[in-house]
């Protein structure tokens, strides 16, 4: 059998809010190592690629590896039935068709088992290769919140630049252009404050802000983003989830024509 | 602007 307890319930439930408006079904793969998922939104150009550790967890277990298939605006729907200071535990049977989540309050004095039905689902793994990112930029997640929705409201794309000075995001539409600079910025008081630029070469892509967009719904789970870049290669953009592992979105760059 | 890439024309189907 499956089984782990998280005792900050909430990063679940901020996870499912991060993906499920940009993957519908997915298989959560559970193994004595944590839980993995990678699914693809339906248009084949976004990834999610998530990794929650056993070590993150208060008590896992997991006999022998399960794919879980997984509707995940249903799996939202319950977990919005937890309190946000609460104890979610998962639970599945090796044969089982169904996934437990167990609610508990902070002081025990509420317990909720919520049962979901699982689905079948053949699921496409991409094998993605570890890369030499040419530019990878740190910087505060509300930060490139607010950059990604300020340039949504001028165009539907936006050229990412990363040069030693720093990285900005263009953008153009029916009623003008954008640009915006965030310089390297270490001399700030609190670290996730910070921007930090590490190139090796300089980078300019240019993304559809739909989709970044729809990434920045993860914000709540770090107070940082780092963005990778290399030429003619997907975007990788990640929150990193503490203690637990990470929440990454790639995102397949617009191509010449 | 160019054309929107897939994300199987860059990473392989496994």
């Amino acid at each position: 059998m499956f089984e782990g307890r998280l005792l900050q319930g909430s990063l679940l439930k901020k996870v499912l809010e991060a993906i499920k408006d940009l993957v519908t079904d997915t298989n959560f793969d559970c193994s004595e190592t944590g839980i993995a998922l990678q699914a693809m939104d339906s248009s084949h150009v976004a990834l999610v690629s998530l990794l929650l550790k056993d070590t993150g967890f208060d008590h896992f277990r997991c006999d022998r590896n399960l794919a879980l298939g997984i509707n995940l605006q249903n799996m939202s729907k319950m977990l919005k039935c937890a309190g946000n200071d609460d104890i979610i535990t998962l639970k599945a049977e090796d044969e089982g068709d169904t996934i437990t989540f167990m609610f508990e309050s902070p002081n025990q004095d509420k317990i909720s088992d919520f049962e979901m039905k699982l689905m079948d689902i053949d699921s496409e793994h991409l094998g993605i290769p570890d890369t030499d990112y040419q530019a990878i930029v740190t910087m505060p997640s509300a930060e490139f919140q607010r950059i990604v929705r300020d340039l949504s409201s001028i165009g539907d794309t936006a050229v990412i630049g990363v040069t030693k000075e720093g990285i900005s995001f263009s953008t153009g539409g029916d009623i003008g252009k954008a640009n915006i600079v965030c310089r390297q910025n270490t001399n700030v008081d609190k670290e996730e404050d910070q921007t930090t630029v590490e190139i090796h070469e300089p980078v300019s892509l240019t993304f559809a802000l739909r989709y970044l967009n729809s990434f920045t719904k993860a914000t709540a789970l770090s107070p940082q983003v780092t963005l990778s870049l290399s030429k003619e290669l997907p975007i990788v953009v990640e929150y990193k989830i503490e203690k637990m592992g990470f929440l990454r979105f790639y995102l397949a760059p617009k191509i010449e024509e | 602007k160019g054309a929107q890439g897939r994300l199987d024309t860059f990473f392989k189907i496994t």
